[in-house]
């Protein structure tokens, strides 16, 4: 796919750096040169430009590309660049937004998808902290997720039939990483080693409890 | 737990009332006092300080804390108060980073726990770009991931068995998301429905390819 990312801060730039090594052609462009020459080397195009001047996006062949991400902060300006490529006739343009006023308005004008991504890391980092053995945490439903929980010092060396943890907390073991190996949906004669990290399936509530489980 | 967030910006606003919701008992602090009273409502304290002034923090207490966050961008700020906070004896210290180089002083005066929420999220986000279908990602592994993604369409009516996505694709799904109802580790004999979203365990090749799936 060819991907325009416009605005080059923290997550603009992220962003184009990772949709590059996905193999994606990406045009990156940003107001400020030394965002620009930055990130050069690992995209394919950077251009330094205004993204709400229209004949500058006209110029730079903009309609041409399949998605626009609009990645700034600064909120008039992200909504008149969504609303002038919405114009301009991209299919898909998604954005970033502040705040929930900042989204209700880019959807308004046309926005195809808005993400907060300072909000959704905080949500996931909330879970993390409250559970110092939970290294990471994937919501699926309001209260229930997926956790990746390093594995109790007292299961080291019991089956998952003997720590059988459908029964005690409602939390069911999707995958087993070890290292760099994944057994997924492993078998329940399998012994769980030190260093193992369960990711499990559950409750918020059940997969934090997990966390300071002493059989 | 405890927590002291400081620095209300938007992930430490979001994080404060995140940890919040989960039950913790939580200290916002900021230098603007109209953070401060924008979060009031929803922490157990909110005060108005600066986090690198020490007769301030001694203080407030902050001793007494399990946990604090330092949640500000601001390079110098950010260090000067990690560093405090680890002289006067707080136990875990977490704060965020800019870029690799912050990290990396961070950790050097002590953070215990170091994220780049931007950058976190730029990733998950360039997943789910690639892939219009692809409602979210989470990473286990560099190429290796968690994705959900919405049933394709020639799929909708099939059992699990006749798509039979392990052996076409090698990805196995590990839940079926139907509304607000989560269908864990499915029968094969599971028929698929219009709506249902298929969390799937993948290379991200196999989960991108899921994405334009035609039987
Ligand atoms: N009209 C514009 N055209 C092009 N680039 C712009 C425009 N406005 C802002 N930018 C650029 O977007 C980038 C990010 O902007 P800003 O700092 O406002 O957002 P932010 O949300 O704080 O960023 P992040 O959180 O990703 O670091 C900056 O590099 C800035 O130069
Ligand atoms: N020394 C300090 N003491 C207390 N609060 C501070 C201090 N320095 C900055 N802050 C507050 O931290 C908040 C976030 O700061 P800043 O805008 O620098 O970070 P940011 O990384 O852009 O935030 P975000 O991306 O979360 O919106 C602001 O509300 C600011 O008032």
């Amino acid at each position: 796919m060819n991907i325009a990312v416009i605005g080059l801060g923290r997550f603009g730039s992220n962003l184009a750096t990772s949709l590059s090594e996905l193999g994606h052609e990406v045009l990156a462009i940003d107001s400020d040169e030394r965002a620009v020459q930055q990130i050069a080397e690992s995209v394919t195009h950077a251009v330094q430009a205004d993204g709400t001047d229209e004949a500058t996006l006209v110029e730079l062949g903009i309609t041409e590309y399949d998605l626009a991400f609009v990645a700034f902060g600064d909120i008039e300006g992200s909504i008149l660049m969504t609303t002038l490529l919405k114009q301009l006739g991209l299919k898909r343009v998604h954005a970033k937004a502040r705040n929930s006023l900042h989204r209700e308005i880019l959807e308004r004008v046309g926005a195809d998808q808005v993400v907060f991504p300072e909000r959704e890391m905080a949500i996931r980092v909330a879970h993390n902290l409250a559970a110092p053995n939970v290294v990471d945490y994937f919501e699926l439903l309001a209260d229930y997720g997926i956790g990746e929980v390093k594995v109790p010092e007292g299961f080291v060396g019991q089956t998952l039939t003997s720590v059988n943890l459908a029964d005690r907390l409602n939390v069911s073991i999707l995958v087993i990483k070890r290292g760099s190996q994944l057994l997924i949906t492993p078998d329940l004669t399998e012994t769980l080693r030190a260093g193992d990290v369960l990711v499990v399936i559950g409750r918020d509530s059940a997969i934090a409890e997990l966390d300071n489980f002493r059989p």
